[in-house]
């Protein structure tokens, strides 16, 4: 009883500090923000993004004189997807500008992304719910020039750098002593999508779009997790212009990944929030793969799942 | 705890697993992305080594190519440029959005033959000419501010004095 | 304003400002 009494206690608190704060609370006090002009080759775009070491960038329309939205890898994959349906297009592709990309989206038939925003000084909260409608794992902050009421991106949150800053400052994190198995969401086993080292990086991409998710387990044939396939992966293939390889490994494609690399993270049913939040504090951790005691996949652990436990679990 | 980090998914055992698997295949030459990223230089606005006199001539063409106007200099001040520019911006803004932004040009001297030229934001006009009287509050005051139109009019010069040159 | 070489045909500028009391340097990539 106490744990669970524990439990209930600590997310409470957790909720009324992210009801307490605002988005603009989590900017340091002085950032940077790249912004790229929408008539920028999404060639030379990738190259920024790499070269400065993000993975996404809000976009400017010098047009309009209005924000266009996020680059994100999301953007990448559709372009691969066209290439892929269109290989004949490969001038188009290797011209492609920023602007196009939303013309890419309706070729292949999907679904454009809308990207939700929200004002710097509305609560955490009210930011994370907006993400977790969006189904975005990040979402810019926007207010309005005093003068002139044109937009300002005052800066992107991802779901990472919120849960980092719970992790933090929020000491209540430390009671949330449940083990996954027991919470609702966290311990439900999902029906995932995986592939082995050999599966074409092609069909991985396919699943990534059409599953909407932003990794795909790589098993071996025991169902033991041996590796994951990023959709951040696929900026350094674009970049090395390995996409037109189409028939190319997963396995293969994983070596274009850096050096600096730090691992995919695993954890099992009897792991806590507790101490996914402190390793949240610690490292870079994207989501986390439930195994078995022999290694065998057992399902995932989303940042969106961590996030939508807190606000709405228990 | 039993959280971990996957061995097998770091790039030098990957790499290994890979090579095992099928030795003499293409993994060989694919390498991994370069992570030490080329520093950027940054410089304070532009700099030049040309002549004084023709870089100024160089920026009031500039100017004029791209429809800016300008504050005829005084004498105490014959190496700053006072630019007034009409910003388009295709979004019907309503009417007493204030569509001309002011810029100050000026030019430095780092050292002999070394010059610098350097771009400053200089508040907003309406177009019937009369300087925003609120925009008397100091810039200072002002707690949003939208670098983006001044950012975007700095590259379009930049770049006509690139081209140009 | 602070600016990069052209290169690439891509012109990097940037300028800090203060958005209430934090410091937002705000860093426009434009094509040539």
């Amino acid at each position: 009883e106490q744990i669970e009494h524990d439990q209930k206690i600590g997310i409470k608190a957790i909720r009324l500090f992210l009801q307490s704060k605002t988005s603009y609370d989590v900017l340091p006090v002085s950032y940077r923000l790249i912004v790229l002009d929408t008539s920028l080759l999404v060639k030379k775009s990738l190259t920024i993004l790499l070269q400065n070491n993000i993975v996404s960038a809000p976009l400017w329309n010098n047009q309009t004189s209005r924000f266009a939205g996020l680059l994100t890898a999301s953007d990448f994959i559709n372009v691969i997807q066209y290439y892929f349906q269109f290989p004949e297009k490969f001038e188009f592709v290797e011209q492609l500008t920023l602007d196009g990309l939303r013309d890419v989206e309706r070729a292949i038939g999907c679904d454009q992304i809308e990207t939700a925003s929200i004002h710097p000084f509305k609560s955490l909260y009210e930011a994370c719910v907006k993400m977790l409608e969006s189904k975005a794992r990040r979402i810019p902050l926007i207010d309005e020039d005093e003068k002139t009421h044109r937009e300002i991106v005052v800066s992107v949150l991802t779901q990472y750098r919120i849960l980092k800053f719970v992790a933090l400052n929020c000491k209540e994190t430390k009671m949330l002593l449940k083990p996954i198995k027991d919470l609702k969401g966290l311990g439900t086993i999902k029906d995932i999508s995986t592939c082995t080292l050999q599966t074409p990086v092609i069909e991985v991409i396919h699943l990534l779009a059409h599953k909407s998710v932003s990794s795909v387990p790589i098993v071996d044939d025991q169902g033991k997790l041996i590796n994951v396939y990023e959709a951040v992966d696929i900026l350094a293939l674009v970049k090395g212009g390995m996409y037109t390889d189409l028939d190319l490994s997963v396995g293969d494609a994983l070596l274009r990944r850096p050096e600096d690399f730090e691992g995919v993270h695993t954890c099992t049913m009897n792991d806590r929030l507790s101490t996914i939040m402190d390793t949240i504090r610690k490292s870079r951790l994207h989501r986390l793969f439930i195994v078995d005691d022999e290694g065998k996949l057992v399902s995932v652990i989303t940042l969106s799942d961590i996030l939508n436990y807190i606000l709405f679990g228990e | 705890s039993t959280i971990a980090i996957l061995p097998s998914s770091l790039p030098s055992i990957h790499r290994a697993f890979m090579m095992e698997l099928n030795p003499n295949q293409l993994s060989s030459n694919i390498n991994p992305t370069p992570t030490k990223k080329s520093k950027t230089r940054w410089h304070f606005g532009i700099r030049s080594r040309s002549y004084p006199l023709d870089v100024m001539g160089e920026i009031y063409r500039a100017l004029k190519n791209l429809g800016a106007e300008w504050a005829k200099p005084t004498e105490e001040e014959l190496w700053t440029i006072r630019v007034r520019w009409k910003y388009e911006s295709g979004d019907a803004m309503q009417e007493n959005t204030p569509n001309l932004m002011k810029m100050q040009i000026q030019l430095f001297q780092l050292e002999p033959n070394n010059y610098l030229v350097d771009f400053k934001f200089d508040g907003w006009e309406t177009s019937t000419g009369t300087p925003q009287d609120s925009f008397k509050q100091d810039l200072d005051e002002v707690g949003s501010f939208s670098a983006y139109p001044f950012l975007h009019l700095a590259t379009r010069l930049i770049m006509e004095l690139a081209v140009n040159s | 304003l602070a600016t990069t070489s052209i290169k690439h045909n891509t012109l990097a500028v940037a300028s800090i400002v203060r958005y209430k009391r934090k410091y937002v340097t705000q860093v426009l990539f434009s094509p040539l």
